[in-house]
This record gives C-alpha cells, structure tokens and sequence, in this order.
C-alpha cells in the first residue's frame, strides 16, 4: 500500500463528494 | 460476521479497516475526507495511536490495491459517556486522519441519519472483517450481511435480566437465518438504504458471543450521537498538511517580496 505522499495533496478529495451513493448499487 | 457472504468492491466504498500492530481489530465507517466513524472501545486505554493504522478501498485484508489508502491517526475523540452508564454504554469513536482521504468509486462516505428517523421496516446491511465462526476462524474478504432490526423489548427478552440495554442502543440479527455480528467487526456501520441512499444508523459495538444461542448484535444508535457528531467535525481543524515543496520559481518570487518587505520596513 503506498504511503500517502504531500503531492498527492493536489488532487486531495472535494468536500462535495455524494455520500451514501455507491457506484455499484447491489442486485 | 457470522453468516455473512462474500462481497464486491465499490458496494460499501465507505468501510474502513481499523488495524492495531499491523492486524485489524476494528471496522469503521468514512463520515468525510477528515473523519472516521468507529466503536469507542476498539480504543481501549493504553493503547498507543501511533500503532493503529486506518485503511479505506480495501475488501480483501492481504490485497491492498490501487485504491487502497493507508492513513494515519491524528487524534480520537472518544464519546464522554463511554462506559459510563453501561459496561459498553457510548460506545463511539470519531478518528481524525492526519491526511485527507481521496475518494473514489471505491472510497466514498457514508451518510449520517436524519435525528428523526423512522426504523420501522427499513431493509438493513452490515460489513465487516470480523469472526467467522463462534470457534474464532477469521477471513481475510469482506461480509456483508442483511439483518433485520430488533425491536429494543424483544431483545431485552432474549438477553433476559443479565445485560440490559440503554436507549442509545439498537438490535440487529437474523435469528433464523443465524447471521450475526462477531468480534472483529466492531466498529463497522450498520447502514440502511432509504430514497436510493444509504444512512448508517449503527455502529458495531457488543453482543453474547455470536451463536447459539444468538443473541442478537447490539449497535450504538448514531441517531443518539448526531449532535456530537456534527460538533467535532464542524469545529475541529483539519490538522495542519505537510505542504509540498515550492516550486524554484515560487519560492524565488516569494525570497524576492521577503526581501523587499524587509527592506522597506527597514526604511
């Protein structure tokens, strides 16, 4: 698992994401 | 969990795997970039937070991939009735990480309950790491498992006059179907999925064993703990991040203002 580094900073997450909202809805 | 079957990534992008000394302990839940949700006794006292280790995107214990993220504690905040009024009574955790998450399709946060909720007849789901069997096998896959919700006098029933539950707490197992959370799976959400979303409504916490007879899984109400909730993660700052080193020609242009103001004030 690689170590999360500063750089990744740059695309560090959006406040705005969807919660409770999987991708995958199960069938 | 006891009964649980195998899942597929992207389903539960919110669950999070709490490990002490590079084993987990302890499932989780993420509430937002900063903040992980878990079961106040997974801290037990004494426990060092450098030695925990926080990982999201993962379902198979021994296979990180490319959307696994390690992350490191920065502080707990443990609920100030834990075990107060109850052996196992506020039970509930929020881990701020050091660094922020970066969501995905398959890291994405849970949401939190409405105060109001009506449980009645919702259709409700948990996952975790947590025992398999009531002899201790472990698996390394995440389980998911459907159990219904308890009514809290039923429950009281079934564990009879020797553990008695608080109103923070809620019930859930399939008794016939023998499905049941275990150890190892504390801390993980029970989430329940109301207008295409999903809520979680509880969190891991205690139970009798997890067979025979069953005594059904005991969760923290997160309905009971909102306004705690949304304290902490309102008011405590994002700690402070490393930043990354400045460009040459920023940090010129900013030696070359320094020295500037410096000279100015020097004037």
């Amino acid at each position: 698992v690689s170590r999360r580094h500063p750089k990744d900073q740059a695309n560090s997450p959006s406040s705005d994401v969807a919660c409770g909202q999987p991708v995958l809805q199960g069938k | 969990l006891l009964g649980g079957e195998l899942t597929r990534d992207r389903k539960w992008p919110w669950q999070v795997s709490v490990h002490y000394s590079g084993f987990h302990v302890c499932g989780g839940s993420i509430l937002n970039a900063y903040w992980v949700l878990t079961a106040a006794h997974c801290f037990a006292r004494g426990k060092k937070l450098q030695t925990f280790d926080m990982y999201v995107g993962i379902t198979n214990l021994e296979v990180a991939n490319r959307h696994t993220q390690w992350l490191e504690i920065n502080q707990v905040i443990i609920h100030p009735t834990f075990e107060m009024f109850h052996p196992v009574g506020g039970d509930v955790a929020l881990v701020q990480l050091k660094s922020p998450i970066v969501f995905s399709d398959f890291v994405l946060p849970i949401c939190l309950p409405p105060s109001n909720l009506n449980l009645h007849n919702m259709s409700c789901w948990t996952t975790g790491w947590g025992m398999i069997s009531p002899q201790g096998e472990t698996g390394k896959e995440l389980l998911e498992a459907q159990l219904p919700l308890i009514p809290k006098f039923q429950c009281q029933l079934l564990y009879g006059l020797t553990s008695y539950l608080l109103p923070e707490m809620l019930c859930a197992a399939d008794i016939k179907n023998m499905k049941n959370v275990c150890e190892g799976d504390s801390g993980g959400p029970l989430v329940c999925k109301l207008n295409e979303t999903w809520l979680q409504i509880g969190i891991v916490s205690w139970g009798r064993g997890c067979a025979q007879p069953l005594y059904p899984g005991v969760f923290a109400n997160v309905s009971y703990f909102l306004s705690w909730i949304r304290y902490y993660m309102e008011t405590v700052p994002n700690p402070p991040q490393i930043l990354p080193s400045l460009s040459s020609s920023l940090r010129n242009n900013l030696s070359t203002l320094l020295t500037i103001m410096g000279s100015l004030l020097v004037l």
